[in-house]
């Protein structure tokens, strides 16, 4: 679902915080 | 017929896409769902993670939205 994918995205983009 | 690993997330693969155009993190999700490489939401996540580190690909905002790319 597209609602698990911003989920994802979000963890994602989480993950990367500190790289970005 | 689906297969649980018709696609594989791989740094090649990362590469491949990014080297193409600009993607968001959910373009690159979108490109290895969970349902074709077979793996559980988290370890998509964290491999992905992993790989952009790796990778360190430029960044640039389109659109509002930051978006990865590597130049070959």
């Amino acid at each position: 679902s597209s609602s698990e994918a911003d989920e994802m995205a979000a963890a994602l983009e989480a993950e990367l915080n500190d790289f970005i | 017929t689906p297969s649980s690993s018709d696609v594989q997330l791989t740094e090649e693969a990362v590469k491949r896409y990014l080297i193409r155009k600009p993607m968001t993190t959910k373009d690159l999700l979108k490109k290895f769902q969970t349902k074709r490489t077979g793996l559980s939401s988290e370890q998509t996540v964290n491999v992905l993670a992993q790989i952009l580190k790796k990778l360190n690909p430029e960044r640039k905002n389109i659109n509002d939205k930051m978006h990865f790319y590597l130049t070959e």
